[in-house]
């Protein structure tokens, strides 16, 4: 399993918007970026999970200096698309891990959940391709969570 | 923006898993990943978003024929890592644009909402990484929506 991780990286350079509450219908998504690209946001992670009850949270992460814009821009939408609170989040960080075949070897994503929650870190977000799991988590302890994760996949020595 | 998609892709062979209302703690995505691995289910999608008050969902994605297992296996930790509720879904497909630079050419995302907005398509879930943007829509709307954004994206003769 260790076998399979070839890096572990990470990102603080980014922060993160999270556009709450909003109605689970065609359409919804579409306005909230089209904004965004009309003020030239340059944006990276697009998380949306499942809505339970009709509405769901967008959540989004720009550079820090576009945070302001972007959360003005997604602040300035919050009626025409429903939205029950916009937030911003400067103090976050991207922790991942990158490897080949990770899905036909599921114990890869259980070893990086475990190896953070050994270390007390929260994550916050978690979002996957097909070669890199990737977990926001505060930008305050990523550093920790880079070291414990080479720890955990034999990467020490790069 | 339509030069920068090379590509659209549609995937229908998984069932999404969504493990809802965990309390946002360490220790609770390892739990369950490590319940998985156990049980040897293939993991793909992991998506979690921000808690907002404390709570939130974790949805994963497994081939159709490990859904009953993984459903079994998330609901018999329910209790242990306090979850409100175990969703199994087999009726979902996802849709990805691939293309090289997304980040830095914010319209591109629109144009994807936009196309499937447009198809009166709704789009259940946001995934995203550096060359790909993926979105989960029904199974019966997935075909519609890749002729759709063929056509959006000039990539119809592909
Ligand atoms: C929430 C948002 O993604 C909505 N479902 C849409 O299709 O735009
Ligand atoms: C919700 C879950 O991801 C939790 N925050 C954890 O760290 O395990």
């Amino acid at each position: 399993e260790q076998a399979m991780i070839s890096a572990v990286t990470s990102d603080s350079s980014e922060a993160k918007v999270t556009v709450a509450g909003v109605p689970d219908h065609p359409g919804v998504a579409a306005r909230l970026f089209r904004a965004l690209a009309d003020h030239s946001i340059n944006v990276d992670m697009i998380e949306q999970n499942v809505s339970l009850q009709g509405t769901t949270d967008i959540s989004f992460t720009v550079p820090h200096e576009d945070l302001a814009t972007a959360e003005e821009v997604s602040s300035s939408l919050m009626g025409a698309i429903e939205a029950t609170e916009v937030l911003a989040d400067p103090d976050i960080a991207t922790v991942s891990i990158i490897g080949a075949g990770m899905k036909t070897h599921p114990g890869i994503s259980a070893t990086m959940f475990e190896t953070l929650a050994a270390e007390g870190i929260n994550i916050e977000m978690i979002s996957t391709s097909s070669i890199r799991l990737t977990c926001v988590v505060r930008a305050d302890v990523v550093d920790k969570a880079v070291v414990a994760l080479h720890r955990a996949f034999n990467l020490e020595n790069e």
